[in-house]
């Protein structure tokens, strides 16, 4: 079984080798993938060799080889279908953002409880009663889902998703998420590093 | 001088502290707060002890306290004025977020380059043009840059940004921004959080 946090890093590595690629860059050795991750040669050598053998040492990694290959071990690579609840300012701005196409995510159905949304469609995409959730879920096949509701109707939420037998949940509210062991949440949330950027402009 | 390291700490003591208070509780002992943290409770009381005395180790912290306190530390407690370039989907996202008056923070004017937006109103908030940033956030007096741009203007918008004397800049797009001393900048950036989620979500 591979641990998460070295999951978590080839992430890291995916975002570092799409920068080099944006500056036209075509092999990058372990040493400067690691200064630039503040990490070490050795640990991102132990990360890979979890997937085989990657690039030759001498002369560093194909960065656009490397890139296709964590691409794979992520599974990135295929078809994830997500689905999002609240349709709302910033569910609106989710169903707007063209990097989900380039990644390889879509969303395939919104669910809301606001009557004049229901039946509608938001960029192209159906708004659902949220009474309809577990059945579209299973229907079209969604793995993950996405929350963008207010925080004080997370928990009716959280239990629809669940039931739902979704596993994986990307969590926008400020609400900190309790779930039963087995399902995965990440929450975002940008009002740390507003407060961070704050103290900074103060002090300088 | 406080090491940043301590600051940002600073802002998950008060995430925490937060998140307490939504579950009733009045008193925290340093250990607890630590465990729920992944920190010692020396870390904690050597960020704290940068700042004078708080509260008494054998209850614990007041919470309600020792969040006020922070937050005056943070400077976060003063009127914040944020400009935000890029009126699209996730500028007009970010005008609708009640999370920014919560803690302080206002959006004080948007600077575009689309002639159908500049000098409309969005949630109340007038629209300039980009090349009247300068004086605009001088006379303003703002003090933070969101960035809500496509990625290829970035360049662009950076130079203007950086003439005006802004010092903190909140990045949502997938560039990495190079920036000269003295200037911070903090990226959000939840794709990679989706793609951990797509790797649990498919080894389940
Ligand atoms: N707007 C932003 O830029 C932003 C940024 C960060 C985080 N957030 C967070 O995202 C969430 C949504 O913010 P917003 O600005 O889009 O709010 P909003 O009020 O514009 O949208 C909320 C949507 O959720 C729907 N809704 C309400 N209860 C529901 C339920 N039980 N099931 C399904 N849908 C329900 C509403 O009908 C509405 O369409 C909030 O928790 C907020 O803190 C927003
Ligand atoms: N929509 C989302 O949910 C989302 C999420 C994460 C990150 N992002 C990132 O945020 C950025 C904006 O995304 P979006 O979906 O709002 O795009 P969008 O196309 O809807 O909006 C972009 C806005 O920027 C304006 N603009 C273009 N060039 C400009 C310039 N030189 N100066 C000032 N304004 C300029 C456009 O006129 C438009 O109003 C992108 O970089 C995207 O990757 C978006």
């Amino acid at each position: 079984k591979i641990p998460n946090a070295t999951i978590k890093r080839l992430s890291l590595y995916r975002k570092q080798l799409r920068r080099l690629i944006s500056e036209d860059r075509e092999v990058v050795q372990s040493q400067e993938l690691a200064d630039s991750l503040g990490l070490t040669s050795t640990q991102i050598r132990k990360d890979l060799s979890y997937f085989g053998k990657f690039g030759c040492r001498k002369k560093g990694y194909d960065v656009n080889l490397l890139l296709a290959n964590l691409r794979k071990i992520m599974g990135v690579a295929t078809d994830n279908k997500l689905c999002l609840f609240g349709c709302g300012n910033l569910g609106n701005a989710l169903l707007g953002y063209k990097g989900f196409e380039q990644r390889g995510f879509s969303i395939e159905a919104i669910f809301d409880t606001d009557l004049n949304k229901i039946g509608k469609f938001f960029h192209g995409k159906r708004c659902y009663s949220v009474n309809q959730a577990k059945e579209v879920i299973k229907r079209k096949n969604i793995k993950i889902a996405i929350i963008a509701v207010p925080d004080e109707t997370v928990d009716e939420i959280l239990e629809i998703i669940i039931l739902s037998g979704i596993k994986s949940i990307l969590n926008f509210t400020q609400r900190h998420l309790q779930l039963p062991g087995g399902i995965m949440a990440r929450s975002v949330d940008f009002t740390d590093k507003l407060e961070l950027l704050s103290y900074f402009s103060h002090t300088k």
